[in-house]
């Protein structure tokens, strides 16, 4: 009876609806006793009744489901791409820097899969910003005054404007933090350096390199953090103020705050929308509640943080996968809404699935996008899922909550291009 | 590759270090 009831899970359908209401609680595990220096900022759904200052509206409308899934793709296939070492011949594609870059990007369309918002101040005196957070990038920026709408969209914030900040400095072009821009590099203008960044959902942003003293919270500041001006943004940004790049190179938050905060970073992403998330920075030096796994480095990509997939359970029961199907990894990313699977590894998972769910006889539903496993719950005051658990190298696993096996009502899982890729 | 996404991290804590990766299940 104990394997049967962690093999199952009931849950009430009104958990899948949208509050309008937000739950302004950061989690206890935020508000707890870390040890040595850190720094716990808020963390919302950008679309949802905790974005700041409760404008959720104000950070652009909510795009359709379909929509959203059709961007994860894009970026889910650039990503895939970037580390496979295919970007650069790919038609369409580019890192950032090529010479030959076609942006298909629609400004001021809010499509973007970056979902999750926190608020930080710039400058001195200091100007609140809210940035998208991203483990898949490296450079983070902010638009900057000047910069017209377009080749700028519209912000909820005032712009930022370097010339009412004394501690805001252009970086020189001769600066070795320009030279280690290396792929977001873009050339030299009036003796300032310039930077690019483009991103798997067609985004694109331009600007000067720049110096500023970041504010993370009240008693945490960042003096001298490099980041772009950005006085062309082209994409699928509109309402927020800019990005905040969590990546691994050197220009990312994480490790501009390495000799303050160790190069130690958490976040947690709210189960809903109308729940509050948190990142930190610094925190806990033990692992204590945690199931750790090593982190790997893609030889072709090194901005990604990466783990070696081991299995997949459903229901309590592993499913029947060569480890040889998981053997490129797996990108842990804040920035793709919906997991991609190896076809063989998500074949497998999606009957498994339906097979668990087949004796409960809840209607299917079309498909929604990549999402081919979806049912119709309306009838149902409550709905009982299996369980699904994810392990990975050297032992950890994670059993996925409610949260993390449905959206929208489909199995919220899509297959990649190919076992190879 | 495979991608782990952003449903499926809901509600853990995702935890870097620079040489593991560590999840804590239901922390907010």
């Amino acid at each position: 009876h104990a394997d049967a009831a962690r093999s199952y899970v009931t849950v009430s359908t009104s958990s899948f609806a949208v509050s309008s209401t937000c739950a302004d609680e950061l989690p206890g595990r935020a508000a707890s006793p870390r040890n040595g220096t850190s720094a716990v900022l808020r963390l919302t759904h950008r679309h949802g009744p905790c974005a700041p200052a409760g404008k959720a509206s104000a950070l652009g409308s909510p795009p359709s489901f379909l929509d959203t899934l059709r961007a994860d793709q894009r970026r889910a296939e650039y990503i895939q791409r970037r580390v496979s070492g295919a970007a650069a011949a790919a038609p369409g594609m580019q890192l950032a820097g090529s010479k030959a870059a076609t942006v298909p990007a629609n400004l001021g369309f809010s499509i973007g899969t970056l979902q999750y918002v926190v608020t930080v101040s710039l400058g001195t005196p200091a100007v609140a910003q809210t940035l998208e957070v991203d483990t898949g990038s490296d450079v983070s920026w902010v638009q900057c005054k000047p910069c017209p709408s377009p080749p700028c969209y519209s912000q909820r914030d005032p712009l930022f404007d370097p010339t009412r900040s004394s501690s805001y400095s252009a970086v020189p072009c001769a600066a070795a933090s320009c030279s280690q821009l290396a792929l977001y590099s873009n050339g030299c203008s009036g003796g300032q350096c310039g930077y690019v960044v483009s991103y798997g959902d067609g985004s694109t942003t331009t600007g000067v390199y720049s110096s500023d003293t970041l504010t993370l919270t009240g008693s945490n500041a960042l003096k001298g953090f490099l980041f772009g001006c950005g006085h062309a943004q082209q994409g699928l940004f509109a309402g927020v103020d800019g990005l905040l790049g969590l990546g691994r190179q050197g220009q990312s938050l994480v490790s501009q705050a390495s000799s303050t905060y160790g190069g130690v970073f958490s976040y947690c992403l709210p189960p809903t929308q109308n729940s509050v998330g948190y990142i930190s920075l610094g925190g806990p030096s033990s692992t204590t509640g945690f199931s750790t796994t090593p982190l790997l480095t893609a030889s072709n990509d090194p901005t990604y943080y990466i783990v070696m997939l081991a299995g997949i359970s459903v229901g309590g029961q592993p499913l029947s996968i060569d480890a040889s199907v998981f053997a490129s990894g797996a990108v842990v990313d804040t920035g793709t809404v919906v997991t991609r699977l190896p076809p063989t590894a998500y074949s497998a998972l999606r009957s498994a699935f339906r097979a668990a769910m087949a004796p409960y006889g809840y209607p299917s539903a079309p498909a929604t996008g990549i999402l081919d496993t979806c049912y119709d719950f309306t009838r149902y005051g409550t709905v009982t899922l299996p369980t699904i658990s994810i392990a990975f190298g050297g032992g950890a696993a994670m059993d996925l909550g409610t949260s993390g096996i449905l959206t929208s009502g489909c199995l919220a899982f899509a297959p990649t291009g190919g076992d190879s890729q | 590759a495979s991608i782990l996404g952003n449903v499926q991290q809901r509600s853990f804590e995702v935890r870097f270090d620079g040489s593991t990766v560590g999840f804590m299940p239901a922390s907010c």
